[in-house]
């Protein structure tokens, strides 16, 4: 069981220390403690590096120290003559004589403690990201306000996530912009807006500064966009590397910012703006769009009316226009009704009369009705040729839709009487 | 008819006849018969017959007959108790709508009304036809359709005839502006020819047509002369009437 303290002596100790002797230490103390091991007496035969006989001290493969000769304290308050501070908690002392000895040497007597180890200062290596806090037997890590210790009970970092924008525009920014981010943080927003918007988003240059990319262009710190279809970024560097004006064609974005442990870098700035997305202007044939505009967006409301003659197939109640809605995914509402001629279908027959069949009864198309000659006429002269119209009905020019009328010849026998009488 | 030939259908299609008291009538319009008010005063549902030339029993049963949806006397005829005694035939003018409308063909067509310009008017010596299955020289009826063509007389001509019944007396029957005279040299209509047309041929904008000038209404003695319904005088109130009654009434 590791010890918190011990003593080492030289073999025969106080007596001479035998030839050709070899004795090995191992000094353990617990864990999370140093080695405080000093020497109050020292009488080895001296030699050129401790060559022959040496005490050596070794820890954790590193020799800290040979010792051979007579040595005094030089303090006359103290009998610590030589002593060793190893920041870790196991260390070897080996005792090595050679066969030559023609003198006694003692040898020597050590003693070791159990120190506390300031791993916040003892060590290389940096041990928290933020602020250390030693105690007996180890040490713990604690961060600013506002900041959190991660898992790993080392570094700090900050709760950036989470925020969600809605608005139609805005403005978003690194943690602590334009001061120094936080590192070892990752940072999630995400910018959702209505469907039927873009977010476009707008980037100046001086307002990005991210740690740079590493020698093989990996960025350490980065600030990326990703829609679901696409992913803009990793981004990072002084001055922003992508275009200043990104389209994301998506109505959600989430914004990732991931940062290293280390660097002192502003961060960065962006605004965004929600773009009403477009729907294709394709004026269908023989339609009127009112209003007439160069470009239609989200939410657009349009009038379609036919032209004369046309009306409206799979439409509302109305034939002849109605009304398409610019929606979310750039499609229009009634996107299938169509402007198709007017079909006046067939003529109505008339007493008294026939009617000539046109070739076809769409709009424009033009027959004559004619009437059971020599026996009737047509009421009206003008009256036989009808015409299909816009409304769907066969006009006449003098009766508009009403009908001809065939009325009988008058006075005119089909045999003349003749009489003998004078 | 007195004076007058066989004649064809074909040459007065506009000749109706009335198979109950046997008269006559003029094919004025689709719906409109034209005859004398005396004809159909005590007759309301007359049964007619158009095209025909031949008036025999056999013939009118396969016929189709016309069915009179209403009878229209003039407001001014004057009705009496006992028509054999009349001596007043002023106004005697009637229209009949028909139920249905009737099929124009050779020997079924309307004669024309008269206008009210002086096209239209008539004078002595114009001459007229007449039409009918009535009393001739022979019979008391014929069963061929007879026609003759006879001139207009001056209404003295009618007033001037004598009758063969001396129980008659001339002088009570009354003339009047509404009544024209025509006949002569034997040609007259008689009994069973009242009620149809008298025409006369004009030639207007071009078009030489028949029109309807009188009606047969009556006369002191067959043979002589006759009396007319002066049509020119009730154009008016034919075209009213059969304007206001152009669609079928209501039962």
């Amino acid at each position: 069981e590791p010890t918190l303290h011990g003593e080492i002596l030289s073999p025969n100790y106080p007596q001479a220390y035998p030839n050709d002797v070899k004795q090995t230490w191992d000094v353990e103390v617990p864990e999370g403690f140093g080695i405080h091991l000093y020497f109050t007496h020292l009488d080895i035969e001296l030699s050129e590096n401790c060559l022959y006989d040496s005490v050596k001290i070794v820890s954790g493969g590193i020799e800290e120290g040979k010792l051979c000769g007579q040595r005094t304290s030089k303090n006359p308050k103290s009998p610590i003559i030589e002593e060793f501070h190893i920041p870790y908690n196991k260390l070897q002392v080996t005792f090595t004589s050679d066969f030559s000895n023609e003198e006694r040497y003692t040898g020597f007597a050590a003693y070791y403690v159990a120190v506390d180890v300031n791993e916040c200062t003892d060590f290389a290596d940096v041990p928290c990201s933020h602020f250390c806090n030693n105690f007996i037997g180890g040490y713990f890590c604690s961060c600013p306000p506002e900041y959190f210790l991660h898992d790993d009970k080392r570094n700090c970092g900050v709760n950036c996530s989470g925020d969600v924008f809605t608005t139609l525009i805005g403005e978003i920014a690194s943690p602590n912009y334009p001061e120094a981010y936080p590192e070892n943080s990752r940072c999630e927003y995400q910018i959702q807006l209505e469907e039927g918007f873009q977010v476009v988003m707008t980037l100046k240059r001086e307002d990005f500064d991210v740690e740079p990319a590493d020698s093989e262009g990996n960025c350490r710190d980065s600030l990326e966009f990703v829609t679901r279809r696409q992913r803009f970024g990793p981004y990072c560097g002084n001055g922003f590397p992508g275009p200043l004006t990104i389209e994301t064609k998506s109505n959600t974005v989430d914004i990732i910012f991931q940062t290293d442990l280390t660097g002192q870098n502003k961060g960065w700035k962006l605004r965004y703006h929600g773009d009403p997305i477009p729907c294709p202007k394709e004026v269908p044939a023989n339609t009127i769009w009112e209003p007439e505009k160069p470009k239609y967006v989200f939410k657009d409301v349009v009038k379609i009316t036919c032209l004369e003659g046309f009306e409206i197939v799979e439409g509302g109640s109305d034939p002849m226009s109605l009304y398409s809605t610019c929606l979310s995914n750039g499609m229009w509402s009634n996107s299938k009704a169509r402007c198709q001629p007017v079909d006046c279908g067939e003529p109505e027959p008339i007493r008294n009369g026939k009617v000539q069949m046109p070739a076809e009864t769409l709009f424009g198309s033009v027959f004559r009705y004619t009437c059971e000659e020599p026996y009737y006429y047509m009421e009206h002269e003008e009256s036989a040729e009808y015409r299909c119209s816009g409304n769907g009905s066969w006009v006449n020019e003098v009766l508009g839709t009403e009908l001809p009328k065939c009325v009988p010849v008058c006075g005119v026998p089909s045999k003349p009487f003749t009489t003998s009488q004078r | 008819i007195f004076g007058g030939s066989i004649a064809d259908i074909a040459s007065f299609p506009w000749q109706v006849f009335f198979h109950s008291e046997r008269a006559g009538g003029a094919l004025i319009d689709e719906y409109w018969v034209l005859t004398a008010a005396h004809v159909v005063e005590r007759n309301y549902h007359p049964t007619m017959y158009t095209g025909l030339n031949l008036t025999k029993s056999s013939l009118l049963a396969k016929t189709h007959s016309l069915a009179a949806e209403s009878v229209f006397i003039h407001p001014d005829w004057q009705r009496v108790d006992d028509p054999s005694m009349r001596t007043n035939f002023d106004n005697d003018i009637a229209l009949i709508r028909l139920k249905q409308p009737v099929k124009m063909g050779p020997a079924v067509s309307p004669i024309c009304l008269p206008g009210a310009s002086l096209n239209y008017s008539l004078s002595v010596g114009d001459l007229g036809m007449i039409s009918g299955w009535g009393k001739t020289e022979k019979r008391d009826w014929v069963v061929q359709l007879r026609g003759a063509v006879l001139p207009v007389t001056a209404l003295e001509m009618c007033q001037g005839v004598r009758p063969k019944n001396p129980k008659l007396d001339p002088k009570s029957y009354i003339f009047t502006e509404n009544m024209f005279c025509a006949g002569g040299s034997g040609v007259d209509s008689c009994q069973g020819d009242s009620g149809g047309a008298f025409v006369v041929k004009r030639l207007i904008e071009n078009r030489s047509k028949f029109y309807v000038f009188g009606v047969v209404s009556w006369g002191i003695e067959c043979g002589t002369y006759g009396v007319y319904t002066k049509v020119q005088n009730y154009v008016e109130w034919i075209r009213r009437t059969m304007k206001e009654y152009s669609t079928p009434l209501q039962d």
